[in-house]
């Protein structure tokens, strides 16, 4: 099944917001999905409960000393697999960020340890393009790119699809990408330029599906929930629904 | 004058969007603020129509070649001078993130050239704690916190607190610093939440000032602007206002 990496090097567009609740409904949907937390700030791992104190516990301990990917999986209290993220991962990009096959590393892991035969993965970084992000992308076979409905978030989206069309030519595959438009408020004349003009620059590649604006959303992670726990019948909720049907029917996550 | 960072390891809380209003704002008075724009995504740069196409001539130059600092001075299209920044820059982690002295060099190079004698200095950086952000903060005096209305960003700010108390250790001197509540939406129960529990934690050290969210200031970028010229009479300009003259009365820029 699909291996995902939601990547935006723009901060704050809805990367976290996005596999928290895709991985939530891919779990109602008895899909049994895999969590990767790659960011070192590790929000996605403290809203799932997945917290861990020693980063032995963590993703940091793949790379520090090659632990296997499997024994780091933890059951999280949110209700499915995380393999959760430490600050300590921080130190990967200055250790790690010259050896020869680095970014290759979480991809070998997975294909190694078939982590992902029957299970979807959905990995979450940090906004920077650095070791982490690149391990998340060479390790996907899609790409999910939230973009927040407003104009610097765009000038990252331009950025990432100069970045993703230089490693197809080095990985010399097809990097399958979606971008979906996050955090639209129909009021906004804004919203409605950004939509217009995203869809100018990937055309199919963009969602039809766009997650509104929706306070629920950004109230979930106090209570370390996702939004069908936290309110089922808000919009958020609705949206991502459509959002992971309008993927599944389109075979993204295949 | 004072040495800003403006810094909140948290993505989209508003580090790019508040250091270009407040410099707007300063230039406006007269104050000559210099921007150093440490990001390697360069919106600030871009924003303030201070594109370099060559590294050579932006502030990568400065760590890779050890340029002078004043060299790389762009006077922008925008009305002030900036030091651009490049997408090179994401080298400098990997490339210079061991050396001995490699997060004193910008505060070292700004003394070096007595930069900020009788200006104010202003620092925008990528939200991953590494060394580039690390730089701004070892070359600030001050550090100026933007937090975004929501859970996911006061998170970022504990963990920003935690390691700002660590570097007075280790730098053995005080870090002036305030936190800003920005994207404040007065309609929303979790915004009046959040700016209970950060003055709980954080107490004086919270500006009184919020910004609030305003459309005027996340369309500026789009005409290459900062507020006072794209919307003068809005909300976003009227807080970024109020919110100097607060930082001025408390003697935070001095
Ligand atoms: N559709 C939405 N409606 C309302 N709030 C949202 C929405 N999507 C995200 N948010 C909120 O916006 C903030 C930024 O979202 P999030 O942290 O998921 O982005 P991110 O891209 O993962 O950020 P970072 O770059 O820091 O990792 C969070 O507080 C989140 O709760
Ligand atoms: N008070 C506000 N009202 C409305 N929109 C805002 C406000 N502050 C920031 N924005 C918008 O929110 C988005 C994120 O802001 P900005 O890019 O300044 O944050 P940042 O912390 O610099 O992000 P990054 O972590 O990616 O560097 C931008 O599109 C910006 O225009
Ligand atoms: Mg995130
Ligand atoms: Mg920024």
């Amino acid at each position: 099944m699909a291996k995902i990496a939601i990547f935006n090097q723009k901060g704050g567009v809805g990367k976290t917001t996005t596999t928290l609740n895709l991985a939530a409904l891919l779990a109602k949907r008895g899909k049994d999905p895999l969590v990767i937390d790659l960011d070192p700030q590790a929000h996605l791992t403290a809203v799932c409960g997945a917290v861990v104190a020693a980063s032995e516990r963590s993703l940091y301990e793949f790379y520090c000393n090659g632990a296997s990917l499997s024994g780091l999986i933890k059951f999280a209290n949110i209700g499915w697999k995380v393999i959760p993220a430490h600050l300590d991962l921080s130190k990967v990009d200055t250790r790690f960020g010259k050896g020869p096959n680095v970014l290759n590393r979480l991809n070998a892991g997975i294909v190694r340890e078939n982590l992902n035969t029957d299970r979807p993965i959905l990995m979450d970084a940090c906004p920077m393009l650095g070791v982490l992000s690149l391990n998340s992308i060479f390790a996907a076979d899609r790409v999910l790119v939230p973009i927040s409905a407003d104009y610097l978030a765009m000038k990252g989206a331009a950025q990432l699809e100069r970045t993703l069309r230089a490693l197809e030519h080095v990985l010399k595959k097809r990097m399958e990408r979606r971008y979906v438009i996050t955090r639209f408020d129909a009021r906004r004349k804004m919203s409605w330029d950004i939509d217009r003009k995203l869809r100018e620059s990937y055309g199919a590649d963009v969602c039809q599906t766009r997650v509104a604006e929706n306070v629920s959303l950004a109230e979930s992670p106090s209570r370390e929930c996702d939004i069908f726990k936290h309110a089922p019948a808000s919009r958020g909720a609705q949206d991502y629904q459509t959002l992971l049907d309008e993927l599944e029917t389109s075979g993204f996550l295949r």
